[in-house]
């Protein structure tokens, strides 16, 4: 689903350049589970956001479901951002103002889905990462494993063909890592694609892939036994 | 330095009521080297800032320093908080419109240390957190990691004799987290006190001693071997 060639995206800061992604060949297929490692600063977000076409190349091709990305249109690629692709960022992008609900809500919302079957399939899926009880609650009323869990409900509120996770439980106890965890490999046992970041060789062992950046470059690409 | 009695947090949401610190007595002393851990929501950050007076209780009792925060003035408490105590936020906190070396040099600027000086100390920190050639950078032309390591160098700027580091590794790498651990460490030797909240048990075992926080109490204190 996911095949890029010569993929780069450089920064130019004064006189310094930054290679954040460069010259990366990748294939990802269809109801493959990745996980992507790699030190600090070595590509992984930035890669996570050209797949999902936050970011666009400085250089190179992406090719998604088959059709190359820069010949798409802003609301094709639009389209696709919402309708098939589940998003956890490293940073969590919870609007402050919203509830954990409204927030969970919010793909449902583009994809025009009824207020009362989205609320309930909003809370429905806050239940699954054990927020069921505060739904009503703004972010800065919740712990930040608590936000991190809501990022996590509303990238699997719209069950996306394509699951790009960002370090989904790094602020996450190890029993809420497992509960979400499953929550994953359930959405992966339906067929769908899952890209993981991950800092911890636990999380990473639950892919079927384990891709390793260094330097905006694949230093290592294996399977799991 | 340290020391609360019946210390509570409670929050009224509605006709719902968390106590996100509950009733919870606790003793650190000068030179400790403590690690808080427990599940998602159990109150870590909480009492991290109650710790650091950057929240005041609901009820109980709070002594630092052997002194009674509550009869503190505003100004008293903004100049513990200033000169001791050094911060290292979930959230990171950093201020997005300044580079890397403004936000480290921060604490300095608040003590009224000449420019110069506090510039070459703060590039030496930033330096030691593997950031030397970046301290021109915005936070948004960084990695989250990058981020969390400027975090982590502002609060150890003004080499403070307590410092509250809440999951300052969580978005690291292994050799990262090292490289950090080692810094707290050496601050230790030099006699300060450290409470870190973190999730990862290896993270834990680098503390002398271990509490585990449970629905806003303390569930287990226990010394590492
Ligand atoms: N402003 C607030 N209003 C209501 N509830 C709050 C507020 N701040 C925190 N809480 C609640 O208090 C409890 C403790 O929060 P806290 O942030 O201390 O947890 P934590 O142990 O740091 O969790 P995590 O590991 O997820 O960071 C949580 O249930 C949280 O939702
Ligand atoms: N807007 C930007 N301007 C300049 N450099 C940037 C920008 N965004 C990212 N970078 C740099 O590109 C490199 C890769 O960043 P990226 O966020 O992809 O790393 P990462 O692997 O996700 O790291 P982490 O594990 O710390 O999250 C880093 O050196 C980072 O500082
Ligand atoms: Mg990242
Ligand atoms: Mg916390």
């Amino acid at each position: 689903v996911i095949r890029t060639q010569g993929l780069t995206k450089r920064y130019q800061t004064g006189a310094e350049v930054i290679f954040a992604v460069k010259d990366l060949d990748l294939r990802v297929e269809r109801g493959e589970f990745m996980a992507i490692m790699g030190a600090s600063g070595s590509g992984k977000s930035t890669l996570m956001n050209l797949i999902g076409c936050l970011d666009t190349p400085t250089t190179g091709t992406y090719w998604l479901n088959g059709v190359e990305t820069s010949q798409m249109s802003d609301d094709e690629l639009a389209a696709i951002r919402n309708r098939e692709i589940g998003f956890v960022f490293q940073t969590y992008n919870l609007l402050p103002r919203l509830t954990a609900l409204q927030n969970v809500e919010l793909p449902l919302v583009y994809r025009g889905v009824p207020a009362r079957e989205r609320r309930a399939v909003a809370a429905e899926v806050l239940g699954h990462v054990g927020l069921g009880t505060r739904i009503q609650h703004r972010p800065n009323e919740m712990s930040g494993g608590q936000r991190q869990r809501v990022a996590v409900a509303r990238s699997l509120v719209g069950t996306p063909s394509l699951l790009l996770a960002d370090e989904p439980t790094g602020n996450l106890d190890s029993r809420t890592t497992e509960d979400i965890l499953d929550l994953f490999e359930q959405l992966h046992s339906q067929g769908n694609t899952i890209v993981l970041v991950t800092h911890e060789p636990d999380v990473a062992r639950r892919a079927q892939r384990v891709i390793v950046l260094r330097d905006g470059e694949i230093f290592s690409d294996e399977l799991n036994d």
